[in-house]
């Protein structure tokens, strides 16, 4: 999947997705 | 309903005891991510309900690179508020 993971300095991590279809609207 | 293009919820059970909690934020208008992230639009991370500060999360998210620095306060502001719901939540559930 195009899930990535970024961390901050401080030690936070952040994980990224693209949103899944059935949440998309309009689109 | 405020139109920021930004939303946030609880990404796990709440329990109401454990002051770090998960929250997903999703991010309606693709234009608010950067670069590499515009194919994104679901940031999970965990808050500290006790010890952190919305505002302080969402320049985390700017100096990580997700958002631009315009965006801080809009971000800032829709984890402030459900961080408020959820505070609001446990206050009013007594615990057994």
């Amino acid at each position: 999947s195009a899930t990535t993971q970024v961390v901050h300095s401080t030690g936070r991590r952040f994980i990224v997705s693209p949103v899944p279809e059935s949440r998309l609207k309009d689109q | 309903a405020e139109d920021t293009g930004v939303r946030v919820e609880l990404a796990e059970e709440n329990d109401g005891r454990k002051a770090s909690i998960a929250l997903r934020l999703w991010v309606e208008d693709p234009r608010k991510l950067k670069g590499k992230y515009k194919d994104g639009g679901v940031i999970e991370f965990t808050f500290d309900l006790e010890k952190e500060v919305p505002e302080g999360v969402a320049q985390e998210m700017v100096e990580s690179g997700l958002f631009h620095e315009s965006d801080a306060k809009i971000v800032g502001k829709s984890i402030r508020d459900r961080v408020a719901l959820i505070k609001w939540r446990r206050e009013r559930t007594v615990p057994s």
